[in-house]
């Protein structure tokens, strides 16, 4: 413990490894690695050590200005406090429920919360009928109108068994219980190689940059 | 028409993250 400076610069919003490892599913080295990788991010459009959408966007799309209603989405439920950034606890507490060793309950619940667009504590029909429009636009794909209305009803009579026209938490648990692929976006293999990606070389960094 | 609504808005571009680990 002795051995490792306390002082030394770190970004605000910065967590120790020892801290997040305990609370998800990464390893302390992972952690260490994961945070090699937020300091790339978080400094490729503003040098500041928090993850702007812009920055996000870029790292997604090579391009700053794509916009996508999915991504911000995703940007918005790892924004936990909700200030317009994410930081590195932030960062690797929303990427541990894309581990895949987190529990499948965290990732249904997080994905309920991606598609409950309007924050009403439900996934409502006009907000479905509105995810698909997003992604036809986004494909280039054009369906006719009563087509999506099929779609989205179907999927409706399939998920809100209450027939209360709205899909609640339980009844999302239940339609992604019987299809599971529906939450296989929240699954990223890549976190399980995260230190052979991002190698860390937290310790020996540290040492050098505090006995300069 | 058996197509599920969330298996189709589950193509978008914006559920892959993968961007981020691409080295910078």
């Amino acid at each position: 413990m002795g051995c490792y400076p306390s002082k030394q610069v770190k970004t605000p919003g910065y967590e120790e490894p020892t801290v997040l490892a305990a609370e998800t599913p990464f390893t302390v080295s992972e952690v260490e690695a994961l945070y090699e990788l937020f300091k790339k991010l978080s400094s490729s459009i503003i040098d500041d050590g928090l993850i702007h959408k812009e920055e996000f966007q870029l790292a997604l799309f090579k391009n700053r200005n794509k916009r996508n209603l999915f991504a911000d989405r995703i940007f918005d439920l790892f924004d936990v406090k909700r200030n317009g950034v994410i930081e590195f606890g932030e960062f690797v507490r929303s990427l541990g429920i894309f581990h895949p060793n987190a529990p499948v309950e965290d990732k249904i619940a997080f994905a309920f919360r991606l598609y409950d667009l309007r924050h009403t504590g439900f996934i409502e029909r006009e907000e479905l009928k509105e995810m698909v429009l997003a992604l036809l636009h986004e494909s280039d794909l054009i369906l006719s109108d009563d087509v999506i209305e099929q779609i989205v009803d179907k999927t409706f009579s399939d998920a809100d068994t209450k027939g209360d026209g709205k899909i609640d938490q339980e009844e999302w648990k239940a339609f992604v219980l019987k299809h599971p692929s529906l939450i296989k976006n929240m699954t990223l293999p890549y976190l399980k190689d995260i230190t052979i990606v991002f190698p860390s070389f937290v310790l020996s960094s540290e040492v050098e940059d505090s006995e300069i | 028409c058996n197509l599920n609504a969330f298996d189709i808005i589950s193509f978008s571009s914006g559920f892959d993250l993968s961007g981020l680990f691409e080295e910078k």
